[in-house]
């Protein structure tokens, strides 16, 4: 089961390195630009959407959606590539309510990405069927991973949705209205 | 088959991303630091050792092995992450011979840390005899799929091995002969 494995690789080659860093990065942030991220904020936000259409840029996906500056990244030897970079970015969420914008560390979970991409190559021998099942069992999978490591535990939330079912001004509401 | 995925989500999510963008990044270098890297050395020389043992310095594996510096690093908009960095890292190679060092663009293929990590983590339901028919799968995926990919002819090289049969000095031998 293909996303079993990623599930398990986008945390033990992503999620174990940074989750554990990412209150030291925060803080040099905060250091050096001030408190913009709430207490609510000082996590990540991995988006997990079950039709595994992951855009490259999140303004795109929606208009209240705005970048507003990377988190310092964190240098890694890794694999035998010195000083490999990981790093995030931050997102200001505009609410239609309250018209008070937050700030958020948002990102899409990676691997699905690859999981389309998939999809799309007849050689990789995967059928648009099986996505949105392989969709959920990465979602799954990712959970139950990360419930049994006390060490990352308040240091991330995992936003799945379905966006074949609900409309294209999901992003905003739905991530505005979780923060 | 994990490897399966594994190997296609390296090939999609990295090497589609930084293999045609190699020779720029070379150039880019050569202008800066001088010639360094000869004809054959314009290439990414990718590690796939089927214990999948992979160390984060590649000095650690072996004396003959010395890091140099690293390439200038590519920086794209990746799934909601701005400017995600991709580098390489350039290494010395001392050959017994001759004595004289070739520099070479060096790195072990990451995918198979996790495989190797999968089997060290009883939940993610892995045995240690998979291990090494995953890698061996690993390495063939990879290869067929790179094979049928035009744009890339030319700007690697797959280098497996199967170090727990080979000594422990086969790293440098076995990299500096294949230069
Ligand atoms: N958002 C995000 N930011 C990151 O910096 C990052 N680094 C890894 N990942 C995701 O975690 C998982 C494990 O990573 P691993 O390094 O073992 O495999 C990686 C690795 O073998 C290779 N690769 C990707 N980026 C790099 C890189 N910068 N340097 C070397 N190798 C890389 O290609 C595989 C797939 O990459 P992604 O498809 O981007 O998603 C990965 C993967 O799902 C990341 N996800």
């Amino acid at each position: 089961n293909v996303a079993h494995g990623l599930a398990w690789s986008y945390y033990l080659g992503y999620l174990k390195i940074v989750l554990p860093k990412l209150e030291e990065k925060i803080n040099q942030y905060h250091r050096e630009y001030g408190n913009v991220l709430q207490q609510k904020g000082k996590k990540l936000y991995i988006l997990i959407p079950f039709s595994c259409k992951v855009l490259d840029k999140l303004e795109k996906v929606d208009t209240n959606i705005v970048f507003y500056q990377n988190l310092p990244e964190l240098l890694v030897d890794r694999a035998g590539i010195k000083s490999r970079s990981y790093k995030h970015s931050i997102y200001l969420i505009y609410d239609q309510k309250k018209q008070q914008p937050h700030h958020c560390i948002l990102e899409y979970a990676t691997p699905l990405r690859s999981l389309f991409e998939m999809t799309n190559d007849s050689a990789a021998a995967f059928s648009k069927e099986q996505r949105l099942d392989q969709a959920k069992l990465f979602y799954r999978t990712l959970k139950s991973i990360l419930n049994n490591v006390p060490e990352v535990t308040g240091s991330y939330r995992l936003i799945p949705y379905d966006d074949d079912l609900e409309g294209a001004e999901l992003g905003p509401h739905f991530v505005s209205e979780e923060i």
